[in-house]
């Protein structure tokens, strides 16, 4: 995604880093950058659709600005990996 | 529906909670902070099946409270001001609940700046209780936080929904919540009452029967008032001369004797007694001739539901009285009485009134906060004193 491409990389590793934070993605910003970027998009999807935002897969300003607001440390996602590290 | 289970609960709905550890920056203030958690685990059991109790660091617990900072020792570590505030774990993963130390907490929500504890530890507990994260923007079990509001009222529709598929919705013996103010109609409106919202301290409440439907009523100094399920009833208060044939006002202590279908009233060294809601005939008497054994001037007096035993409490003490007493076969108050009102666990010296609610629950009222009584443990219920304005008298 070409504005993906645009971003700053330390935006792009501070988006990838929150999204694996909070259980958006399994994958860390330091895998597969081709990769990391293609899932980077849907994950960000799926946490604009969960923050309320414009859906865009974007990482634009609203995104970043949500993405700094002071919140709870619990994953909205509890995905398999989630399980693993609580056990 | 929009909020999430992550699939665990507590089997019990009494949960017990401490406080390891406190937040730094409020040190000073450990009673504001242990109100606030106190009211954060409250705003779960107004609208849950649950009750919740603070014990000490030494009893065991269901939720631990820590305040710590940075890598704290669960593999999730805090990150400073800002970003995560605080985590919480899931019943199957304990329940505790961590908040970070280097956030500049503070407990009074009108206080500028810092954060709100009252807001984000209603949330972790949330969690500590089984809910996961809302994509409703405004519940409070949304990931982000929000300023606080001032009427604490955080917990919305969704994450009602969201404890009530857990743990059901509150007991149906809890006294009236507190109803938003809309009426049903014009008509039923009742403006808040000026006396007792005033000052709600009241002599003496009564809850009796009147042609089938259950009645509730208050008396104070010269004035009774009728009581709604949501606040009181309109054409209220009146005078209870008026109403309440040769009664005295200031009145003492109500005992309602249903067995009987008697009331008997209490004032000075006198009681009246009224038969059928008529009061009967050579009264008033001595408490002494009627209830040898009992003081004059009490405070509260009820029959209680346990074990069907008339208790009379006075000051710091309280007496049993038995219609007949093993000893003599007649009725009196055995020696081992007066004992001292603390044996009541959580309920104070020098109450107001002790009322069994149409609910047949036990409620004890002290100037403006009443307890309600769990009969089966002998102790005040968690999350109690409350306020009797707020929630018997719809202020």
């Amino acid at each position: 995604n070409p504005t993906l491409k645009d971003s700053p990389p330390e935006s792009i590793i501070e988006a990838a880093t929150y999204l694996a934070r909070y259980g958006y993605s399994s994958s860390s910003p330091t895998e597969d950058k081709s990769g990391a970027l293609v899932s980077l998009s849907s994950n960000l999807e799926e946490f604009q659709r969960f923050a309320g935002l414009k859906v865009t897969g974007v990482l634009d300003e609203a995104t970043i600005e949500k993405m700094r607001e002071p919140r709870c440390g619990v994953k909205d996602k509890l995905g398999p990996s989630y399980r693993a590290r609580r056990r | 529906k929009r909020y999430a289970l992550q699939g665990s609960r507590w089997r019990t709905k009494t949960l017990r909670y401490k406080i390891m550890s406190w937040p730094s920056n409020l040190l000073d203030n450990k009673d504001g902070v242990r109100d606030v958690i106190l009211e954060s685990f409250k705003a779960w059991s107004d609208v849950s099946g649950l009750s919740f109790e603070e014990v000490g660091t030494g009893s065991k617990s269901n939720i631990e409270i820590r305040f710590a900072s940075g890598d704290h020792g669960d593999g999730d570590a805090f990150d400073g001001p800002g970003g995560t505030l605080a985590h919480a774990f899931f019943p199957i993963y304990g329940g505790d609940a961590h908040f970070d130390d280097s956030e500049n907490w503070k407990v009074d929500p009108r206080k500028r700046g810092g954060i709100d504890m009252f807001t984000v530890a209603a949330h972790e507990f949330g969690h500590s209780l089984g809910l996961s994260h809302s994509d409703v923007n405004e519940a409070l079990m949304a990931p982000f936080y929000k300023p606080p509001s001032l009427d604490r009222d955080v917990i919305k529709e969704d994450d009602i929904k969201a404890i009530q598929e857990l743990y059901g919705p509150p007991a149906a013996d809890a006294a009236p919540a507190p109803r938003p103010r809309q009426p049903s109609s014009p008509g039923d409106r009742q403006d808040p009452d000026p006396i007792l919202c005033q000052d709600s301290a009241v002599d003496a409440m009564l809850t009796i029967d009147v042609n089938g439907q259950k009645r509730t009523y208050v008396f104070k100094g010269d004035h009774y008032w009728r009581l709604t399920s949501s606040g009181v009833e309109k054409g209220y208060p009146r005078l209870i001369r008026e109403m309440w044939g040769g009664l005295p006002d200031n009145l003492d202590a109500i005992l309602p004797y249903e067995e009987a279908d008697r009331i008997y009233f209490f004032k000075g060294s006198q009681y009246w007694r009224m038969t059928g809601l008529k009061l009967d005939p050579g009264y008033p008497k001595p408490i002494s001739a009627g209830f040898p054994g009992i003081p004059d001037n009490l405070d509260a007096a009820f029959k209680w539901r346990a074990n069907g035993k008339m208790y009379f409490f006075k000051g710091s003490q309280y007496w049993r009285f038995d219609s007949e007493l093993e000893t003599t076969g007649r009725p009196g108050v055995s020696d081992k009485y007066p004992q001292p009102i603390s044996i009541w666990k959580g309920i104070p010296n020098n109450i107001d009134s002790v009322l069994i609610y149409e609910n047949k629950r036990t409620y004890f009222f002290k100037g403006d906060s009443y307890y309600r009584f769990n009969d089966a443990a002998f102790s005040v219920d968690a999350s109690y004193p409350r306020s009797t304005a707020e929630y018997w008298f719809g202020c």
